[in-house]
């Protein structure tokens, strides 16, 4: 499972 | 990229879009709190430090410049040129009492103790909680005027929708961001109350007022 931030997201 | 994500910027960028109408039309910042502006700026001042450092897409880009723009634009209206018309005396939310609790909490509860990641998570935690010294405004004055309370529910449908776009990437990307995630339902549950209002009052040609 992913657990990761977001680096695409505004 | 998703529908829910698409929907959820361009609601984004509708909200902001709709302030800045509503205070050049009425060459007027009444009824709205110049400190929720000034957490949204320090939101994507924090957020878009990558802007530089690491590329996405255009359209990341693009969205990430034209939200500084706006954040800043807005902050500059309400404090400079608008100032006379700015209510001060009902903007009395203590920006402290939110301040502290989310520095505290992105230093102990953040994905990689680093300057830029405990700044990201800063930002994520205070967007969650920026919009109450607006609603707080709201409630002390009673009353807002109906374009406010239009930028009010789109500001409420981004979060919304960004919901459905994590829930969508959790099914089709397995992905998720738990940090976002947890932000973004206290977020929007913040807007509930809101969105009964607005439903029940706004969208009837009724103006937003509370007892």
């Amino acid at each position: 499972h992913a657990l990761h931030r977001s680096h695409d997201e505004l | 990229m998703n529908v829910f994500r698409i929907l959820g910027d361009l609601s984004h960028l509708l909200a902001m879009f709709l302030l800045l109408v509503k205070i050049w039309r009425s060459k007027s910042c009444a009824g709205i709190s110049g400190k929720s502006q000034i957490l949204f700026a320090l939101v994507f001042t924090t957020r878009y430090l990558d802007l530089f450092s690491n590329f996405i897409s255009i359209y990341n880009t693009v969205m990430k410049v034209v939200f500084l723009l706006c954040a800043y634009v807005t902050v500059y209206m309400i404090y400079w040129k608008f100032r006379k018309t700015f209510d001060i005396e009902n903007d009395t939310f203590r920006l402290e009492f939110l301040l502290v609790p989310v520095i505290g909490l992105s230093f102990l509860v953040n994905y990689s103790y680093t300057p830029t990641e405990v700044l990201w998570t800063f930002s994520i935690y205070l967007e969650s909680v920026a919009i109450l010294p607006q609603l707080f405004m709201i409630s002390k004055t009673g009353e807002a005027e109906t374009i406010t309370t239009h930028y009010l529910f789109f500001l409420g449908l981004y979060r919304a929708l960004y919901l459905a776009n994590w829930i969508w990437r959790y099914q089709t990307e397995n992905f998720y961001d738990q940090i976002s995630v947890v932000s973004g339902v206290v977020q929007t549950i913040f807007y509930c109350d809101f969105f009964y209002l607005y439903v029940t009052k706004v969208l009837k040609g009724k103006k937003l007022s509370l007892p």
